[in-house]
């Protein structure tokens, strides 16, 4: 999947299997990708589980999880809080879309995350204070943490590669799309050429899945939704 | 970051219900415990919040800033903790102050910088 790093820095990752997005003092996030057409190095997540620590007077430990078709609007015993404390309210799970679009407020972190299901795959989103982010647990050296320091370098997918491979063909691919109709149905939705757009247009030539237009449009939306600056909303590559 | 030694002390020192006095002696023992820890615990969110929790208490229980501190009570029962400080978020829904992040940060503390993750797409 495509991977906006804590530090803008944008990736394009194969991560198949079990991966840690972020890990800290206060929560956990983990993800599972699987290949989307058989034989392509190509994955998207299918599965996701968040674990809220417990923290003080405010929230007892909470796990949400997420799979294709079960996408719940509550935790993972059901509740829909932070459990019986007096500020157990400081941690909410919120159903925005049914089985399409969750958000989870821990205001006692700081923090709003976006889940949604896409098609048949999951997109994850959150906002979060640096000081979370860097609340690092002793011993911990963060290394894979995907959101803290992106996918490792044997993970990464070249998408500036991919595009110039793909952009000299003008029959269509495998899976339907050629490059420039694959353009056009990304513009719909994404007119600024920037990552999201390269992204949508990588998608749909990887999976023929028109669904994924709207993954990276959502994914946009999150951003212009939970990411602070707005001069960094858009992000470009190779042509900057 | 110390900040969890000095709660030990704090609910080791206030082993029972007693006078407002000696919840006061042990509060300030526990202000002085905390600040100790200021360097170490910058970046730690129960710091901060016990930080902005001690100044709630002291008012709450009319408790002098200047009055001598205790030390903690060696075998005494656990207590139940300290009551949660008073309801003053503008989002009455988020529980107290602690419980909410921007209002547990000091009060003269810059505003917090806010990142953003995402992932998503094939």
């Amino acid at each position: 999947p495509h991977l906006r790093t804590f530090g803008d820095d944008f990736q394009t990752c194969k991560v198949e299997g079990a991966w840690p997005l972020i890990h800290n003092k206060y929560l956990s996030v983990q993800v599972t990708n699987s290949p989307v057409v058989p034989g392509s190095l190509a994955t998207a997540t299918t599965k996701l589980t968040i674990i809220f620590k417990n923290f003080q007077q405010c929230v007892d430990q909470k796990m949400y999880h997420a799979e294709t078709d079960q996408l719940p609007s509550a935790f993972a015993d059901g509740s829909k809080n932070g459990g019986d404390r007096h500020g157990a309210n400081a941690l909410q799970v919120v159903e925005k879309v049914l089985g399409q679009h969750v958000e989870i407020h821990a205001r006692y972190i700081g923090t709003t995350i976006v889940v949604r299901q896409v098609g048949r795959y999951l997109t994850f989103a959150v906002r979060m204070p640096e000081e979370v982010v860097n609340s690092v647990e002793e011993g911990d050296n963060q290394d894979l943490y995907l959101c803290l320091h992106g996918c490792p370098t044997n993970q990464r997918i070249d998408l500036e590669s991919f595009r110039a491979r793909a952009g000299s063909r003008t029959s269509a691919g495998p899976r339907g799309f050629t490059y420039q109709s694959a353009k056009a149905k990304c513009k719909e939705r994404l007119p600024v050429e920037d990552v999201y757009f390269q992204s949508c247009v990588f998608d749909l030539l990887s999976s023929g899945d028109i669904n994924f237009t709207m993954a990276a449009f959502y994914a946009f939306e999150d951003v212009k939704m939970l990411h602070s600056n707005s001069n960094r909303h858009h992000l470009f590559k190779g042509k900057a | 970051c110390k900040i969890l030694k000095c709660n030990s002390e704090l609910w080791a020192s206030t082993s029972k219900t007693g006078p407002e006095e000696d919840f006061c002696i042990a509060l300030r023992a526990y202000d002085n415990c905390v600040r100790r820890t200021a360097r170490t615990c910058r970046g730690d969110l129960t710091y901060h919040s016990a930080q902005h929790g001690i100044g709630d208490l002291m008012s709450q229980h009319n408790c002098s800033k200047e009055e001598p501190t205790s030390q903690p009570r060696a075998r005494t029962p656990l207590p139940p903790p300290p009551p949660p400080p008073v309801l003053t978020s503008q989002e009455p829904s988020s529980g107290p102050e602690g419980c909410h992040y921007e209002h547990s940060l000091p009060r003269n503390a810059p505003p917090s910088n806010y990142t953003h993750c995402g992932f998503f797409g094939v």
